[in-house]
């Protein structure tokens, strides 16, 4: 969702 | 995946490469903050809970796992294995002054009040700052090994990287995530002192040693 962070990003 | 991003990546591993070879090849731990190290365990433990909640690539889990597990592995060689070579008693900064305002900052200042956010962010903080220990120990006893140092400038160089990074992603993908962004900028400022001596020194063939 729009307020969760970049999970992909380390 | 930008260009700036896959070499952040590729220098904090290649960080975590020269620190496992340190002590592997010198059978000793002697420079290194057990403390930092410890931080660095926290901050991957809290920050890759999403292993399990969130599947993105293969490359993104390999990553992960890789740092979670090297740098447990990195505090289990400092306190049990190669114990006898810690150097405890330079390494003196109270993590406590670190975990604790990380901890309210990450309660108070956050993406979403949920659990899994506020570690997340919790972890965000706190890698800004685990350095210190580190950077402590060595203003404490004055020098660094050249494998240490080296090992240093790769760790500070990805946090940099990761900043031109966001700077392309706010300007070519409209992304921009503030909390990353000035942690990630403390992170680097940190290592500034750091990396003035690694030019002028380092990388000049001398080892790093603060004057006296």
């Amino acid at each position: 969702d729009e307020l969760d962070h970049d999970h992909d990003e380390l | 995946m930008n260009a700036f991003r896959l070499v952040g990546d590729l220098c904090h591993l290649a960080a975590i490469v020269l620190l496992l070879l340190k002590i592997w090849k010198s059978r000793s731990v002697a420079g290194l903050s057990g403390k930092s190290q410890i931080l660095f365990g926290l901050v991957f433990v809290t920050r890759y809970l999403d292993l399990v909640t969130n599947f993105v690539s293969p490359y993104n889990t390999i990553m992960k796992v890789f740092f979670l597990s090297s740098s447990i592995a990195t505090v289990y060689l400092i306190y049990t294995k190669f114990k006898a070579t810690y150097d405890g008693n330079h390494d003196t900064f109270r993590m406590e002054f670190l975990l604790i305002p990380c901890a309210l900052l990450a309660i108070v200042v956050n993406h979403e009040f949920s659990p899994m956010e506020i570690l997340w962010t919790f972890s965000i903080y706190l890698e800004a700052v685990a350095i210190l220990p580190q950077l402590f120990m060595i203003s404490k006893t004055g020098e660094a090994e050249t494998i240490t140092s080296h090992y240093l400038f790769a760790l500070g160089s990805y946090r940099g990287l990761y900043i031109m990074n966001w700077l392309y992603r706010y300007y070519y993908e409209n992304n921009f995530d503030v909390i990353a962004v000035v942690a990630g900028i403390v992170q680097t400022v940190l290592y500034c002192d750091f990396f003035y001596l690694y030019i002028t020194k380092v990388l000049q063939g001398k080892k790093l040693q603060l004057p006296a």
